[in-house]
């Protein structure tokens, strides 16, 4: 059992490095550490997170913002253990200021190459990067759809 | 294997016109101003694929799930598909599209259906467990919740880890 | 106990009607309703919003952008009850589309008069409408403050 | 009443030197890149108001409050003041401006001052209750909390209204 869950612990944190620093051009860092390596069942996992010009901390610990980021970190991670093949994202962008806006557009956009991401954003910086962007619009309380090729600037 | 169109009836925000949403690989953009129903179209797709709790439908009871702006259609029901593209097999289905409808009556219980033939839940959920489709917190982030990601606590962290193990 | 309460209740009522359609122009509306006026203190309260060509609804089935407008109206209505000398705001903002923004604005800059708004906002237009804006910006892992002009373009 | 400056030594992200924020009334707004140090303003100034609760300033423990740039730094103390312009008499005292400090060694309780003078914490929550300047969350919406206003269900806001009166 403590083999089958290092070996994944390995996976993940694999991926976690390689997706943040993917995310910051290799200027930050991320990664899974095991609290208590001779308890690993009664003890937890830290996520550790360096941004560019910063200490690295404990992902609980950072701004808003950061947070995001280290929780898109965390999720895409997983993959490599358990591949959905889609994904459903909604205005996760919110908190995000443009330069994590960019971060979390580069890592979507290559990880829509592994699985399907259907991204809900109010941000014409990630809508206008989609293969495919639909409009929603309300008439008389009823909502209507309206398809838009990509790459077209899309004011919201 | 993705998904390739969703179809809605009757679901919340959606009148009793069926719309359709024709998607690719890739990054699919939802974007609309506040209210125009973008989350709506993410709940039907967990509606249809089998999620059946009304907080994550974000409604106090399934009832609430009627398009409400007609009375008198209240007797009509819900229908919603999800059409997977299945060339790669992945679900164990030996067809290159599978559509999964559900229809939800207004006084009854759902209906599934699994490319136009009457299948039971479990059917469905056990198809989409195969193929890591089951809509869960992990491949489905709701407006609001990527906070709560990333305050999972460590102990969290790792049960999560070995759930998927 | 009742009476006192009443007159509470119609205070709030009163300014969540006069908050609402100041944000929407007079075209939404929005009011308080008792659910069961016989048994006051066992039930609750209803919050109806109508946003302008949209049926009205109680204020939990809105939208996540809606339910923002929804709840500023709200917290600002209870003012008649009870005024805080100041608010303090953390992005607020963040899942509201330009229009809903504008209407955020709009009853923020009058309220203003009244007491004290201290806004976390990362757009552009809260920030330039403020009478006094303050940049932050970390350095070496340390924040520093430096001090704006009102009304001038800042760029996040 | 309003806050009209703002101190802030060595608290988060805020090391140790002093950093002065001059207030006025109105609209005040504080904007910069995400983890620049605005949410952190925010709970530095509950904080000098005698909020206690680590969860509500977004830490584990107390401790964690102290700038942690710098370990052997850590012997020194976190001091927060908040002025408030009282020229309308609003909180009980007689002058012009009002300043809280508090300040929290590493190793023992805070200490509150005001106007210089070293008071208890209960004088310090008591003038505050009277003035309506007590940090809550009805005044103080911290990042991505909003929603949850908007979702407090019927009892909850029938509660709100029964508190204040
Ligand atoms: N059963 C229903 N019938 C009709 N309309 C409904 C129903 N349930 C919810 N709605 C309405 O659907 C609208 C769209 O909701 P939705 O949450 O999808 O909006 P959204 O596009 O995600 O907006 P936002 O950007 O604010 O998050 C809301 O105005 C809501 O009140
Ligand atoms: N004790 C501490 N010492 C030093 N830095 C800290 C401490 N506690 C928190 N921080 C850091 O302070 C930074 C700023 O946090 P804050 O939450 O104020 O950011 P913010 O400007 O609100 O960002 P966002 O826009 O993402 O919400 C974060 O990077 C966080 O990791
Ligand atoms: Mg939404
Ligand atoms: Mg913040």
């Amino acid at each position: 059992k403590r083999k089958i869950f290092m070996e994944s612990f390995e996976k993940v944190d694999k991926d976690i490095r390689y997706i943040f620093s993917t995310m910051t051009d290799n200027l930050g860092s991320a990664w899974l550490e095991v609290e208590d390596t001779d308890n690993i069942f009664e003890s937890g996992l830290s996520l550790m997170i360096q941004f560019p010009n910063k200490p690295a901390r404990e992902s609980t610990s950072l701004s808003g913002g950061e947070k995001t980021i280290a929780a898109i970190t965390f999720l895409l991670a997983l993959q490599s253990l358990r591949s959905s093949p889609y994904y459903l994202f909604d205005e996760v962008d919110a908190h995000l200021d443009a330069q994590n806006t960019e971060r979390l557009l580069k890592i979507l956009i290559e990880k829509s190459k592994v699985s399907q991401m259907i991204i809900v954003t109010l941000k014409d910086m990630i809508a206008s990067h989609a293969n495919l962007v639909y409009g929603v619009y309300a008439k008389n309380g009823v909502s209507n759809i309206i398809k838009y090729k990509s790459n077209i600037e899309v004011t919201v | 294997v993705h998904i390739k169109k969703v179809e809605i009836y009757g679901f919340k925000s959606f009148g009793f016109t069926n719309k359709v949403i024709n998607l690719e690989k890739g990054m699919m953009c939802i974007t609309g101003p506040n209210g125009s129903g973008k989350s709506n179209i993410l709940d039907a797709i967990a509606f249809a694929l089998g999620e059946n709790s009304p907080k994550s439908l974000r409604v106090d009871k399934l009832h609430s799930l009627f398009h409400d702006d007609n009375n008198e259609q209240k007797r009509k029901n819900i229908r919603v598909s999800v059409t997977f593209d299945n060339s790669d097999r992945v679900i164990p289905v030996d067809a290159n599209s599978v559509t999964i409808t559900r229809e939800m009556p207004f006084d009854g219980d759902s209906i599934y259906y699994l490319n136009g033939k009457h299948v039971s839940k479990s059917t469905i959920t056990d198809l989409l467990d195969v193929a890591l489709a089951t809509p869960n917190r992990l491949n489905n982030v709701q407006q609001g919740m990527i906070m709560r990601i990333a305050e999972l606590n460590s102990e969290e962290r790792r049960k999560i880890l070995e759930d998927i193990i």
